[in-house]
């Protein structure tokens, strides 16, 4: 790699990368743009090669050779597939998205490039950035294959609530460097800029590998306080963010169920038991707790649900440290058990009586004992729980049925989580059991004048975390409408809370004038994003019938807005020579059973004129 | 700050002030019966000059129902609900409402607050908003006390002392030292009284402006009309 970053072995070189990244009250824009020129004699094939987060959908790609601009389509999968199998029957290979560890997707296509050609790459994503443990993160894999002259990220963040902080960590940056990154920060914008020279891209002075090798997060938050929280207007379409401080946590009555069966033997064991003994260290004193451990049998500690007392504490963690892997796998049972155990100590009134009640499962594998069809498992919990308690599944390693875990969770207000092999599995769990451990509201429902909005995304919600945030959005189909009225209904831990928010249209169209800067109609595409996000959770549960309008829904929305989604993908036609040569993208599902090391994917290069390429882009 | 009280069912009324230092607190309601207090913390100008009379407002109100486990407290930024170990603090830019059997908040942004408390009592707390950038003035808070009735004949306190129906007679209504403004006599709590006719402001309904209320204003901090002196008053917490 020569002075400005040229590789004169391939030839290629990466003269600018450009990460932009927009975002307005929470919802995050992001564009990835790569110009790579070939100073060599001859075709050469460039990769690019991107990770995203798995939560967000990319919108657009496009790749620009020769002055030429082919941009991508998002189609219906099906239609999207057909082309897929004619390139697999050509004997090449699809599918550019693949999972690639716990949190990213990374997007992969290659184009020859003739001899002093020039291509640029460019791939938009977005994403509504949720709020976790009390913060937003936007992650940036930084991993440029060489060194590159104008490498740049550029975020920009605007919070009309007002940012309470903003921080950024760049780990892979040395100590010295870290002062590159600048960032500015005035009451609703924050401004987070990188951009480190060839010479500051260097490993060593004399080499030509980079250090620009890892994450680059940002994080912050808003200002909250206890109101209604925030609604904004724009064209037509409005969000709310609700996610109100100063408030007293509501005490919760957890069961773990816990797996022990044979499967769990070795580290998976140990880590569970740590994650345990310091899940238990972090009870409040008023909740209350059960343990149900179950290989083919399964067993309650001392047969009953105890208040995390110090005393109560110390005697469950030296029954924690005894449990040890053996048998097979019954999960219907300790579920049912658990149900059994929570209505048995409402009934006998030992719970507080404004309390959460939840279940929380931990397995490694499939049900093997006892009843082992997960669909009569998922529908016997299900009926037992009749809506009355949470139940969250952590699905330890890569052997689980995640689809079976998430519908279980799904169909019972809660939410299925992977656990990932590694040696953080116990922070893994610690930081899932953070999640949920501070209830601050129950039965939450937000109201808007009815005959005024239109397509509103979930309005009720049974709890409301700690750290998390409430999100609504919906159309406004009154186009007279002046005023719009926000109202929360909820629970505290004692008293029943109203909160109200009244926004006037016209002001608030005002302000958002503000942040056209950023993206006009990012209302909208926020509302479309929630929306599918939603549906693609109810089409988990739901039944055929619905199933299949949910369906047609996501599918209409996903074309509309040109998401790529698990049922849409992006097609990139590239004519040449006379054909239309595609590329196409697909999400990758969290079914797949990727190991986490990402599965390497190449793609067989060829000659510049001859072979067709073909490519592909999409989402589950 | 300015105090005003209804006499002879509600026909008139009285009005006086009371000159404390800023960070006193004063005793406005105490009923030992119900175990219910109402304490008011006093703050001053943003800047005193020396030599010069301070004025007060109310810049915090404290109040307290042991009986329901109940504190709350208001400041010009925040309104805190204390229930047992509980303690939810609200934002006076929202509106919002809680509500607990027969305790019940409700706040109307940046306006004012009703607290009802039972069958024995209902306030409003009136906010005051100043330009936050103004050279001497700062935010302050008004009490209202909307129904007492529940309260014991106990009940004492600034303004408690008054939550029973007084009686006053006013005569030899003349010309007053203030020019354009009317003196009289008041015999009230077996005291002879000189008042001077005047009026003061009921923000309850125009936080801006107020509607005026005609009254007698006493005249030496209340001196004769309140039961001993407005030190007897101070006391050592909010709670």
């Amino acid at each position: 790699i020569g002075e400005h970053g040229k590789n004169p072995e391939s030839g290629l070189e990466i003269y600018s990368m450009k990460i932009d990244c927009k975002v307005t009250s929470r919802f995050a824009h992001n564009m990835v743009i790569s110009r790579v020129v070939n100073r060599a004699n001859e075709s050469k094939e460039a990769f690019f090669e991107i990770e995203l987060p798995k939560t967000a959908f990319i919108t657009n790609f496009s790749m620009t050779l020769d002055g030429v601009t082919y941009v991508g389509a998002v189609k219906e999968k099906e239609v999207a597939q057909q082309q897929y199998q004619k390139a697999v029957s050509r004997g090449q290979t699809a599918g550019l998205v693949k999972a690639s560890g716990r949190k990213m997707e990374k997007f992969k296509v290659s184009v020859n490039i003739g001899p002093t050609k020039k291509v640029t790459f460019e791939l938009t994503y977005e994403e509504l950035l949720k709020r976790h443990l009390g913060k937003y993160e936007i992650q940036i894999r930084v991993k440029p294959k060489q060194l590159v002259k104008h490498f740049q990220i550029d975020v920009h963040i605007f919070e009309p609530q007002g940012i309470a902080f903003l921080d950024f960590d760049a780990k892979f940056l040395p100590n010295n460097l870290t002062s590159i990154v600048k960032k500015t920060l005035t009451a609703t914008r924050g401004h987070v800029s990188f951009k480190p020279t060839l010479e500051q891209q260097r490993k060593c002075p004399d080499c030509d590998e980079t250090v620009l090798d890892g994450d680059f997060i940002i994080k912050y938050d808003v200002n909250r306080d206890l109101s209604a929280g925030t609604v904004q207007i724009v064209n037509g379409y409005f969000v709310h963010h609700f996610a109100p401080a100063n408030l007293t946590r509501i005490p919760k009555n957890v069961i773990f169920v816990i797996d022990h069966s044979g499967s769990m033997s070795g580290t998976k064991m140990r880590q569970t038991n740590e994650a345990l003994l310091k899940i238990l260290d972090d009870m409040n004193t008023k909740d209350y707790f059960a343990i149900i451990i179950f290989d083919d049998t399964s067993e309650t500690w001392k047969n009953s649900i105890f208040q995390a007392t110090p005393n109560n504490v110390a005697e469950a963690k030296v029954f924690v440290r005894t449990i040890s892997a053996r048998g097979g796998t019954d999960i219907n049972a300790p579920m049912l058990k658990a149900v059994r155990l929570l209505d048995k100590s409402h009934q006998d009134k030992l719970l507080p009586e404004r309390s959460v009640s939840m279940i929380i499962l931990l397995t490694d594998g499939d049900p093997n004992s006892g009843e082992s069809n997960p669909t009569k498992i998922q529908e016997n919990v299900k009926s037992a729980i009749n809506g009355r308690y949470n139940v969250y599944c952590l699905g330890f390693g890569y052997d689980v049925k995640y689809s079976f875990l998430e519908k279980m969770s799904l169909d019972n207000d809660g939410v299925a989580r992977r656990i990932y092999e590694d040696s953080d599995a116990p922070l893994q769990l610690q930081g899932f059991y953070d999640e949920v451990a501070n209830p601050l509201l129950l039965d939450i429902e937000l109201h808007y004048p009815e005959n005024a909005i239109s397509e509103l995304t979930q309005a009720n919600f049974r709890q409301y975390y700690d750290g998390s945030e409430i999100v609504v959005a919906g159309k406004i189909s009154d186009d007279d409408l002046k005023s719009l009225i926000a109202e929360v209904f909820a629970q505290t831990a004692n008293e029943n809370l109203t909160l109200k928010a009244e926004v006037q249209v016209s002001e608030v169209e005002n302000i958002t004038q503000q942040q056209l800067y950023i993206f006009g109609d990012f209302t909208e595409r926020l509302w479309a994003y929630l929306t599918i996000q939603q549906l693609l959770e109810k089409r988990v549960s739901a039944e055929t019938n619905e199933k299949k309008n949910l369906t047609d829904r996501i599918l209409e929305l996903s074309l509309k807005y040109s998401f790529v989604t698990p049922l849409t993908s992006m097609v990139v036609t590239k004519p040449e020579e006379n054909k239309n040569d595609s590329f196409v993208a697909d999400k990758p599902s969290e079914d797949e059973k990727v190991p986490i090391q990402q599965r390497q994917y190449s793609y067989p290069g060829h000659a510049y004129s001859k072979r067709p390429s073909f490519t592909y882009v999409d989402s589950d | 700050p300015h105090f005003v009280i209804s006499i002879n069912d509600h026909s008139d009324a009285i009005c006086f002030n009371i000159d404390g230092k800023p960070g006193a607190i004063l005793n406005l309601v105490t009923d030992p019966y119900t175990d219910f207090v109402v304490n008011g913390e006093l703050i001053g100008e943003k800047k005193i000059e020396i030599n010069k009379k301070i004025n007060t407002y109310f810049g915090k109100f404290g109040i307290v129902n042991n009986k329901m486990d109940v504190k709350v407290e208001v400041s010009t930024k925040t309104i805190t609900v204390f229930h047992g170990e509980d303690k939810i603090v609200f934002p006076w830019s929202a509106t919002a409402s809680l509500t607990k059997e027969s305790f019940s908040i409700s706040i109307i942004k940046e306006r004012n607050l009703t607290l009802t408390m039972g069958d024995d009592a209902t306030f409003v707390i009136v906010l005051h908003r100043v330009w936050k950038n103004h050279p001497l003035h700062r935010d302050f808070l008004g009490f209202y006390t909307l129904d007492s009735h529940r309260f014991s004949s106990m009940t004492h306190g600034l303004l408690g002392q008054f939550y029973h129906e007084i009686s006053a007679e006013i005569y030899n209504i003349h010309p007053g030292l203030d020019e354009g403004k009317s003196d009289a006599t008041m015999i009230v709590k077996g005291h002879k009284l000189r008042v001077t006719r005047g009026y003061q402001k009921d923000y309850r309904f125009d936080p801006k402006r107020g509607t005026n209320v005609p009254c007698w204003f006493v005249h030496y901090n209340g001196k004769g009309f309140i039961d001993g002196s407005p030190t007897d008053y101070v006391v050592s917490s909010l709670f």
